[in-house]
């Protein structure tokens, strides 16, 4: 199962990610 | 014919002709992978290699939903207590899932796999982050990220769906409150933002089989609209991502649209071959995977009413719903 995100925001925000890593819910995504 | 009919001619053998066909295919297949190996080698990205539309009709064809209600419905059954450690040992097992941080550790405690596969954590086992405005709304791996551009999302590195298709037509604007304060809107992508100066962002979190099934919303947002996707239940894993273009398109999902303090906000939940079905907890009107819907259409249920001018309201880091086995 997969969850996507689609959202509106500023242009400065940016992810915290790389691709492929593990994530744990309540971890930030990103950042503006 | 008539030589035939006596036995003399060449006998059909269906395991030498399996044999050679499916060799044969896994020979090109090897052979594709060493020619990306070599382009590696020399510093150039392979392009991903993606099935073609006889492949993907193929795969479609296969019964998935079928299979996934066969699936659910065979964990759905009482397993007798002594034999509920011995099959939950092997899952967590072959999984790796971390009983340490399960509300209850006691395997003996969960009558199936479903209620196994649905369980909760311990409360302290999930800080959510008090500085970011955007949460990981599940515990799960990374497939992509970044800026919507031209309408395409990405799925996996290379590899795009259509934000339009994925999401259906923009009929839900009528249940948001916001105005829009862009220019007139030039393509999809641009109906979406609804004010000047902002961008279109999206990320794709992989659950595997033995990550935590529930997912929580992952900002402070105001949920107006649900549209449900029946649809096929392919594997979502990331090879079947990597290969299938438009996967998320194909598969069964429930989107969430809304808004939060930015403008338009939206989750998805994609359901697979052996997690088939979604539940929303303030959505009790919402059932997946079953036989009555039928693919290629949507079904629309807006939470604005005239009773409940604000939808649904979520908290950073709040229960919203769970992926079921089968």
């Amino acid at each position: 199962s997969t969850i996507v995100l689609l959202f509106e925001a500023p242009r400065d925000f940016t992810f915290s990610l790389k691709p492929g890593q593990k994530i744990r819910f309540g971890e930030a995504l990103g950042t503006m | 014919l008539s030589a035939a009919a006596l036995g003399l001619g060449p006998r059909v053998r269906p395991l030498h002709l399996l044999l050679a066909t499916g060799g044969g295919y896994l020979s090109y297949d090897q052979y594709g992978r060493y020619k990306d190996r070599q382009l590696e080698s020399m510093g150039i990205e392979a392009p991903p290699r993606l099935a073609n539309k006889t492949q993907v009709a193929l795969y479609k064809s296969i019964p998935t939903r079928l299979l996934s209600r066969a699936w659910g419905r065979l964990n759905q059954v009482e397993l007798p207590t002594w034999l509920r450690k011995p099959i939950y040992s092997l899952y967590i097992w072959t999984f790796g899932v971390n009983m340490k941080e399960a509300a209850v550790e006691d395997l003996h405690h969960y009558r199936n796999l479903s209620e196994f596969f649905r369980r909760k954590l311990k409360p302290q086992a999930r800080p959510v982050c008090d500085s970011h405005c955007v949460i990981s709304p599940a515990d799960g791996k990374i497939l992509h990220f970044g800026r919507v551009r031209n309408c395409e999302v990405e799925q996996v590195k290379g590899v795009t769906y259509s934000l339009e298709t994925f999401l259906g037509p923009q009929t839900w604007a009528e249940s948001l409150a916001s105005s829009r304060k862009v220019a007139e809107p030039s393509s999809f992508q641009d109906m979406l933002v609804t004010k000047e100066g902002n961008e279109l962002f999206h990320c794709v979190v992989y659950l595997a089989p033995g990550d935590y099934h529930c997912f929580h919303s992952p900002t402070d947002w105001r949920v107006a609209h649900r549209r449900h996707f029946p649809g096929s239940l392919m594997s979502v894993n990331p090879g079947v991502a990597r290969w299938i273009k438009e996967l998320f398109c194909h598969n069964e999902r429930v989107v969430l649209c809304g808004e939060w303090t930015h403008g338009f906000f939206s989750l998805t939940a994609v359901g697979a071959t052996n997690v088939g079905s979604i539940r929303i907890y303030f959505d009790k009107e919402l059932h997946t995977n079953s036989p009555r819907y039928s693919k290629g259409s949507y079904n629309d249920f807006s939470y604005v009413s005239n009773g409940n001018q604000e939808g649904v309201c979520m908290r950073k880091g709040e229960h919203l719903g769970e992926f079921n086995l089968g």
